[in-house]
């Protein structure tokens, strides 16, 4: 009674869906199907949540994150904080199948991604550019996820400096504002 | 975030993640996604999950994790899901996400917590739909 093959995507991404669906109806298999379908929300930049030109960091910087997960073996191949490679989500396979490690992180990640012959080139794009100079000269650094430093995080822009008298094991944080085009 | 399970005609489950994580965020900082256990999780003797949202609150409770685990207690995909976002909110009741589940058997379901009027959609495709479907839960 099994409905196979199947695949679930979070939020609206249909074309990264459809793609994946494809692959699981022709060559069936699953990795592979996960793979080229989040690659599609990368290409597309998905709601600008996914991929380049989207989410600078403070310095108005991409970088890119990827999980790819084997639930037959439970390998697991991940890289956090890639700069200047678009393809996350293929630099996460070779990581499964080209190493023995789980997680390669920041500028070695993108080390090893040019290692295995992606191309690297910058992830900042003029769209991303003007979101970060509104954040930045507009709205003076608001919101951020800085506390417990000086200047007040909440009015100012850094560098900051910490507070030594704080309160320590405090739980109240601010949450980060999700919406459709701002999430993990 | 895009958050994707499948499992093909093998019954082999695959789960995975792909994200330019928050805006303005402190360089160097990595979410929930590219961690095993929160951003995905798979295993063929189950089935997987993913999950969405606030990443620096979701991957202290590896709800992918939980929700795979919940099935394998025979918790159907729906209550797994729910029984992940909950683990978070009974922490932190203003955080903001969603998790997915899917059956390695096809079934799925999801839960959302915190996106108050906003419906959380998520795309489905198997075998016995002509046509992908966009499904809507409200948190």
């Amino acid at each position: 009674d099994a409905k196979l093959p199947v695949v679930v995507t979070t939020w609206n991404f249909v074309n990264a869906t459809v793609t994946a669906w494809d692959i699981l109806k022709k060559t069936g298999f699953a990795l592979d199907a996960i793979e080229k379908g989040t690659s599609v929300c990368e290409k597309q930049q998905c709601d600008g949540t996914v991929g380049y030109g989207g989410s600078p960091d403070e310095e108005s910087e991409t970088t890119l994150d990827a999980l790819i997960m084997d639930g037959c073996t439970m390998n697991v191949g991940a890289v956090g904080a890639l700069r200047r490679v678009k393809h996350a989500a293929s630099v996460a396979r070779h990581v499964l199948e080209h190493t023995k490690h789980s997680i390669l992180v920041g500028e070695m990640a993108t080390n090893f991604a040019k290692q295995m012959g992606f191309k690297e080139e910058s992830l900042t794009t003029t769209t991303s550019k003007r979101m970060w100079l509104k954040w930045h000269y507009r709205d003076q650094c608001q919101p951020n996820f800085w506390m417990n430093v000086e200047p007040d995080p909440t009015k100012f822009c850094g560098p900051y400096k910490k507070i030594d008298n704080i309160v320590k094991r405090s739980k109240h944080t601010i949450p980060m504002k999700v919406s459709r085009f701002n999430h993990d | 975030t895009i958050g994707m399970i499948a499992v093909d005609k093998q019954g082999n489950v695959a789960a995975g993640t792909s994200t330019n994580g928050a805006k303005f965020k402190i360089p160097g900082r990595i979410g929930d996604s590219p961690i095993p256990g929160s951003g995905a999780y798979a295993d063929n003797a189950v089935g997987g999950a993913t999950a969405t949202g606030d990443g620096d609150i979701m991957l202290r409770f590896l709800p992918s994790f939980l929700a795979v685990e919940e099935m394998r207690r025979g918790a159907s995909p729906t209550d797994a899901a729910r029984t992940a976002v909950n683990r978070i909110a009974e922490h932190y009741p203003d955080f903001m996400g969603a998790v997915i589940a899917l059956r390695n058997d096809g079934e799925y379901g999801a839960a959302c917590h915190g996106l108050g009027d906003e419906p959380f959609p998520f795309v489905v495709k198997d075998i016995t739909m002509t046509k992908f479907k966009i499904e809507k839960i409200n948190c």
